[in-house]
This record gives structure tokens, C-alpha cells and sequence, in this order.
């Protein structure tokens, strides 16, 4: 590139920067603009806006071009939903949405407060479930979280629920015994109910930073994580490293939140997506 | 590690005479790099590297036979002079009671810290009154009792129907009556884009005038840490900062972007869920997990 080409030098460095302004992260940050400069050379770009629109294009293609499905229906039995993240992401919050939804779509839901442990963790997911007006099962403060997602398996097929939601409690991905209560859980409710959980979902906060792909990769290794929820999405942050979870470890995301009301969720749209990042 | 790159940059300038500016380049795009993969502030980075770049060249870094360790030390030095070389203590005030506000983005881990900040004052005998000001989230009050009880402290609430500025007002009384030296408000998660809620924030703070307010943010927060440090701190006379979630792996950068953008120091981190987990904050510690 000479001194006097639009798509110069100062371009690919605002590039950088809004990419890593948006938490993409370095290293994938890295290689897009790598591969941006490469194209513009090889296809001779010389406008930035065209660019930049190139770039758009692929991210929204990388995500693939029909949204993932939360249909969330399962043939014989109910549909089980287990929820997981770090502290404060908004797990009980999504969880809470996601039964509204549901039962607004005419669904019988029933909710697993499997978090034993926190201050009030059970009395703010049944604020939710009056919300939703959809019943829940819980269990007494230090009860096992597991004991509490079995009955919640358990009760859902004897009633005939066509969907189950379990919250679990907030857990860093580095606390190896509070993860192994995580596999726990899962393994449970996989025994009274063969191929449940269907859907685990990683509730993820979007004003995290690089440490977001560091959690990812953790519970999903614990859990094999099917989707994430994007939570937070109403402030300023851009959730970028979203992008680098799914470059890396392949993990779609399904839903997102904007907000602390029970219809503030919404599924995840990869065009309105990457316009925002880039906004 | 910053250390172990920067080793490499130089192994390959050893024996070649001189280190020249471009080598001091490469050193500084590992530094930089480091510090971007660490969450630190993309501007913030900027103007670390040009006062870096200052520095090595008053320091005659060129001349120098290590110039790979005495970089590393130039970093870690400026990273500890810009957290504030020793730990900065919570303001009492001279007439009871101490009045110290949480805010902060929904989730980093406010209710907690007000019921850890009461455990910790009680080791040099105060009494802390809890006061629930959040009248949003659900069991929001219910939480903070059970943290009270928990922490042995005190707690006043007038519900979650009332007004939190009134709450908080009522609190003052309430703290004479039982006793208590000190009064946290523990308020609800907001959005710096909230104008409303940030409004109700400035009437609490204007109505209170605490001798703290405490900005309480999680160690994992990226890029955005700047945004929601800068419009709290132009809404409210910041005094400090809560670091929560210390006991993660996240490099917390963060704490750069927090203490540069509000001017004010980390008082406190936070290294785990219970309640004795709050420890003073150590510059020099955060330095050496922030460089990797
Ligand atoms: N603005 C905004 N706030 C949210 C969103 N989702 C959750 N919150 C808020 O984030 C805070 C934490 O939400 P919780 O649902 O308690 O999070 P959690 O992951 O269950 O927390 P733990 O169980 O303690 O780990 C609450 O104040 C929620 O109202 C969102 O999409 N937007
Ligand atoms: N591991 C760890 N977890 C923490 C720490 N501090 C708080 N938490 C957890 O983070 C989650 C959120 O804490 P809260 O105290 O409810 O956060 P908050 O800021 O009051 O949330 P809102 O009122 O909804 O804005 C809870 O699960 C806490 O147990 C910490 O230092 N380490
Ligand atoms: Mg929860
Ligand atoms: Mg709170």
C-alpha cells in the first residue's frame, strides 16, 4: 500500500481498534485483519466502506445464515434446558425469560431451582416463576443441587411438562469441585431422563473480556455446552468475544438479553449483531 | 509471560551489539500485546506504551546489558505507580456515621461486598448497619438479610416498595438507634446509560453525601470497563473501587482502565462468594497477574 491508498494503514489500525474496543480479542483480532488485508490486496479494494462492508458480510456468513433453533421440543418426554455460568452473569434472570416465553407459547414449564447454595437464590427464581406463571420445585438452603434437578426431571415426566428449566449457581470455571458438582447434575438428570439435558446453555455476560473464551472452553469441556445467552446486551458492551468462542470452539449463540424484564430476550440475530459491534 | 517474550526478543539482539529502535519496537508491541490480552483499555494501552517508550529511553534502555529485564521492570514499575504504590484505607468519618454506597453494572458482586465490607470492619469493632436500597431485583432485600445475618451486622430496608432515596435517608436515624458507626448502602445494578437509574444514584448521593462510594466491578470485565467507570465517576464523586472475583484467572486489566479513568484507587478485591473473602488491594500483586 502507498501513503496516497485509501485502504491504508491508518484504516487497518482503526479496524484493530474497533475490534478489540468490542472485546473480539487479540488473537482473532489479529487474524481478521490479517485476512481483511490480504483480500483488499488481492481484490484490489480500494474503499474503506466497501471493506468494512466485506468484513460484515463474512462475519454474518461465519454464523451461519439461519439462526439456531430454541424450539426447544422434545418427542417422548419433557425438554430439559440446563443453565450454567460464572457469578452474576444472569442465569436466574434468563432462566426466568426463557419460562415466560414459553409458557406464553402455550408450553407447560416447570423450573429446577437447583442453586442451594446463594442468599435467596430460590426465592428470586420464584419471584420468576410467578412471573411466569409456571410451577417450581425446590428444595431446602444446602440441599444437593443435584437431588434438586432429579425431582425437578422426575416431577416434569410424571406431570407431563413439555419443558424443564434448571438454574444452577454462579461457578467460576477454575473451581475444579464446584464444576465437578456441575458434571454431577448433568449425569443426573441424564440418568432418570437418557439424553437430558437437551439443550445447556452458557449464560455469558457481555461486558466480559478475553476471560469469556477462557469460560467457554472450561464448561464445555464439564458440560459439552450447546448454545450461550448473551446477557447485558442493553449497555454499551459488545459482546465481541462472542465472535472468538465461536471461531474457536464452534458454540453457536442462541438468545441474548437487553434488559431486566421478563421480555427482554430476544434470539440471536448475527446481522444485528455485527452492525452493533461495528457501531 | 512478558517476561519470557520479551527474553525472546532480546536473545536475538544478544551478540549483536547494540539494541536499536527497532528492536525497542518489538519490545514494546510484546508489551502492548500483553496488556491488550490482559483487558487492559485500548486507549489506555496507547498512552501506557508512549510513557513506557518515555521512560526506557530516560533510562538508557539502549545501553543497557539486560534490556530485555530492564523493560519488564520499567513496565511493572509504571503499572504499580499508576495502581497507587500501597493500598489506600476506607475514610471514616470524624462524627458517626461512616456512610459508604455501592453502585455499579448489575452482577459484579455489590450485595456481596456490603455483607464481606461488614465482616471486615467488625475485625476492628464497628457495627455496620446494611441498608437495602435496590427495590428492583427480585429478593433483593431478601438477599441482604440473610447476607446481614450472615455477617452479624445489622440491616434496614423499608421494602421494596419504597423509595430508595428515603430508604436511605431513614437509614441515618436507624444507625444511631442500634448503634452502628458505619451504614453501607447497598444499591441496584444499573446502566451508565440509564438515565433514570443514574439520576436516582446522583439524588441518593447528593441526599447522603457518603464519605465513600465505591465503584464495585468484576476482575473478567473487558473493553466496556472504561464507558461505565467514566459516566459513574462524571455522575458521582467516586471515591474507590471493589475489584470482585479476584479468585478467577482473569488477568484484570481492568483494574488499569478503572483506576486511570476515575482517578481513583482499588480499596478492596474480592476472592471469593463468602463472606470473609475480601482482601485490602496489593499493586504489586495485581502487576505481576496483569503482565501474565
Ligand atoms: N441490564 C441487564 N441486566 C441483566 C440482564 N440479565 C440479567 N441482568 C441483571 O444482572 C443481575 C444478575 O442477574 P442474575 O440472574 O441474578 O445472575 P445469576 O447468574 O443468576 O447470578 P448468580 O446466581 O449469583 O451467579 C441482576 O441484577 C439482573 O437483573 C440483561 O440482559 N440486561
Ligand atoms: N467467586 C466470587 N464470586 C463473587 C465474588 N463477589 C460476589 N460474587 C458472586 O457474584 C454473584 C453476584 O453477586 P451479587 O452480590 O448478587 O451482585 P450484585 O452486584 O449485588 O448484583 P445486582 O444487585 O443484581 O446488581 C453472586 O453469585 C456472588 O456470590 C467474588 O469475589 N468471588
Ligand atoms: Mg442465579
Ligand atoms: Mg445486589
Amino acid at each position: 500500500f502507498t501513503g496516497n491508498d485509501p485502504v491504508s494503514d491508518a484504516m487497518f489500525d482503526a479496524l484493530e481498534e474497533s475490534l478489540i474496543s468490542a472485546d473480539v480479542g487479540v488473537a482473532t483480532t489479529m487474524t481478521i485483519v490479517e485476512d481483511m488485508r490480504a483480500r483488499a490486496k488481492a481484490e484490489k479494494i480500494v474503499d474503506p466502506q466497501q471493506l468494512y462492508q466485506l468484513l460484515k458480510d463474512e462475519m454474518v456468513l461465519m454464523f451461519g445464515e439461519t439462526a439456531p433453533s430454541v424450539e426447544w421440543r422434545n418427542e417422548d418426554g419433557p425438554h430439559v434446558l440446563l443453565i450454567a455460568g460464572v457469578n452474576g452473569s444472569g442465569k436466574t434472570t434468563t432462566a426466568g425469560k426463557i419460562a415466560f416465553k414459553l409458557a406464553n407459547q402455550g408450553r407447560s414449564v416447570l423450573l429446577g431451582a437447583a442453586d442451594t447454595f446463594r442468599a435467596a437464590a430460590g426465592e428470586q427464581l420464584g419471584i420468576w416463576a410467578e412471573r411466569a406463571n409456571v410451577g417450581m420445585i425446590r428444595h431446602k438452603e444446602g440441599a444437593d443441587p443435584g437431588a434438586v434437578a432429579y425431582d425437578t426431571v422426575d416431577a416434569a415426566i410424571a406431570r407431563n411438562t413439555d419443558n424443564v428449566i434448571i438454574d444452577t449457581a454462579g461457578r467460576l470455571h477454575t473451581k475444579v469441585n464446584l464444576m465437578e458438582e456441575l458434571k454431577k447434575v448433568q449425569r443426573v438428570v441424564d440418568k432418570r431422563l437418557p439424553g437430558a439435558p437437551h439443550e445447556v446453555l452458557l449464560i455469558l455476560d457481555a461486558t466480559t473480556g478475553q476471560n469469556g473464551l477462557q469460560q467457554a472452553s472450561q464448561f464445555t469441556d464439564a458440560l459439552a455446552v450447546t448454545g450461550i445467552a448473551l446477557t447485558k446486551l442493553d449497555g454499551t458492551a459488545k459482546g465481541g468475544m462472542a465472535i472468538a468462542i465461536y471461531k474457536q470452539l464452534g458454540i453457536p449463540i442462541k438468545l441474548i438479553g437487553v434488559g431486566e424484564g421478563v421480555d427482554d430476550l430476544q434470539p440471536f440475530d448475527a446481522r444485528q449483531f455485527v452492525d452493533a459491534l461495528f457501531a | 509471560s512478558l517476561a519470557k517474550r520479551l527474553d525472546s526478543v532480546f536473545k536475538s539482539i544478544r551478540g549483536q551489539g547494540r539494541l536499536t529502535e527497532a528492536n525497542m519496537r518489538d519490545a514494546l508491541q510484546q508489551i502492548r500485546t500483553a496488556l491488550l490480552e490482559a483487558d487492559v483499555n485500548y486507549q489506555v494501552v496507547k498512552k501506557f506504551i508512549a510513557d513506557v517508550q518515555e521512560a526506557a529511553v530516560g533510562a538508557k534502555v539502549l545501553d543497557s546489558v539486560h534490556p530485555g529485564q530492564q523493560i519488564v521492570k520499567i513496565v511493572h514499575d509504571e503499572l504499580v505507580t499508576i495502581m497507587g504504590e500501597k493500598n489506600a484505607p476506607l475514610t471514616r468519618s470524624q462524627k458517626p456515621p461512616t456512610v459508604i454506597m455501592l453502585v455499579g453494572l448489575q452482577g459484579q458482586g455489590k450485595t456481596t461486598s456490603a455483607g464481606k465490607l461488614a465482616v471486615h470492619l467488625k475485625k476492628s469493632g464497628h457495627k455496620t448497619l446494611l441498608v437495602g436500597a435496590d427495590v428492583y431485583r427480585p429478593a433483593a432485600i431478601k438477599q441482604l438479610e440473610i447476607v446481614a445475618q450472615q455477617a452479624d451486622a445489622e440491616m434496614f430496608s423499608l421494602g421494596e416498595h419504597a423509595d430508595p432515596v428515603e430508604t436511605c435517608l431513614m437509614a441515618m436515624g436507624e444507625a444511631s438507634l442500634r448503634g452502628c458507626d458505619t451504614i453501607v448502602l447497598d444499591t441496584a445494578g444499573r446502566l451508565h446509560v440509564d438515565d433514570d437509574m443514574m439520576l436516582e444514584a446522583r439524588q441518593i448521593a447528593d441526599q447522603l453525601n457518603p464519605h465513600e462510594i465505591l465503584f464495585v466491578a468484576n476482575a473478567m470485565t473487558g473493553q466496556d470497563a472504561v464507558n461505565s467507570a467514566r459516566q459513574f465517576h462524571e455522575a458521582l464523586p467516586l471515591t474507590g473501587v471493589v475489584l470482585t472475583q479476584m479468585d478467577g484467572d482473569a488477568r484484570g486489566g481492568a483494574a488499569i482502565s478503572l483506576i486511570e479513568v476515575t482517578g481513583c484507587p482499588v480499596k478492596f478485591v474480592g476472592v471469593g462468594e463468602k463472606l470473609d473473602a475480601l482482601e485490602p488491594f496489593h499493586p504489586e500483586r495485581m502487576a505481576n497477574q496483569i503482565l501474565g
